[in-house]
């Protein structure tokens, strides 16, 4: 039996939000200590694992590891039936072919149950190592987002160089070009503001356009980004939750 | 031009 109470729907409707538009068959496994799934995009290119903590909800209780194969698409429907502040409980049984979402308005004492029809998605379960990134960046989200959709307007690659106390966006493109460099720095007042870099190899990767667009979706739900960057492997996007986090790992480009 | 890497030639089946 799987009851999972969030306390408010805009949450779980911010993290569908995060990812709906590049994968859209997800097997939710939910576990007695959580919810992850994980998903790659149809050009096998971007790679979404998702972590939803205990403590992300009102209250949590999976008696056996369930899993919810779900159409992102309709779900999403679903979810546009609820209101933001009102409590939303996911149920299902032990061996569902749909889940159960009640939206629950207290104050008002207004109830609204849905049914979501559950798909069996084969997809296999990739192993993500720890790697060892050369490059870690933690930046504003709202301001990677802004360098991501005005420089992919200009080229569909967007390149990312860091060197020892700098971060370089650049993209080249049929129109011209366009280029943004960023210091670290640390704002006292407004720590969330700060970028912090820390550096052990400088890296030089190239990225495609519309993958970073849809990876900058995930910045509704957190201040920040946490970017993590390795010249041997795929390069990692990672907005936290309260608990639990979204995260995206994109191939890169490579010279041919 | 540029070649476009993919996720499995990366992260292997778990």
């Amino acid at each position: 039996m799987l009851e999972a109470k969030f306390e408010e729907a805009s949450l779980f409707k911010r993290i569908i939000d995060g990812f709906k538009d590049c994968v859209q068959l997800v097997n939710f496994q939910c576990k007695e200590d959580g919810i992850i799934a994980q998903a790659v995009d149809d050009s096998r290119v971007l790679l979404v694992s998702l972590e939803i903590g205990i403590e992300a909800f009102q209250n949590y209780r999976c008696d056996h590891p369930v899993t919810l194969g779900i159409d992102l698409t309709s779900l999403s429907k679903i979810l546009r039936c609820g209101n933001n502040t009102d409590n939303l409980t996911l149920i299902a049984d032990d061996t569902p072919d749909s889940v159960l979402l009640l939206f629950e308005d207290t104050k008002k004492d207004r109830i609204a149950e849905y049914s979501l029809k559950l798909m069996d998605i084969d997809a296999e379960f990739l192993k993500i190592e720890d790697l060892a990134y050369d490059c870690t960046l933690k930046m504003p989200s709202p301001e990677f987002s802004k360098i991501v959709r005005d420089l992919s307007q200009l080229s569909d690659s967007i390149n990312i160089m860091i060197t020892k106390e700098t971060i370089k966006f650049v993209a080249d493109g049929d129109i011209g070009s366009g280029s943004v460099i960023l210091k670290p720095f640390v704002n006292m007042d407004k720590p969330q503001e700060s970028i912090n870099l820390n550096m052990d190899q400088p890296v030089d990767l190239t990225f495609g356009s519309k993958y970073l667009l849809d990876i900058v979706k995930g910045s509704a739900l957190s201040d920040n980004v946490g970017v993590r960057l390795s010249s041997e492997a795929p390069a990692l996007f990672q907005f936290d939750l309260k608990s639990g986090y979204l995260q995206f790992f994109l191939a890169p480009k490579f010279n041919d | 031009k540029r070649k476009q890497s993919t996720i499995e030639q990366f992260f292997g089946k778990s």
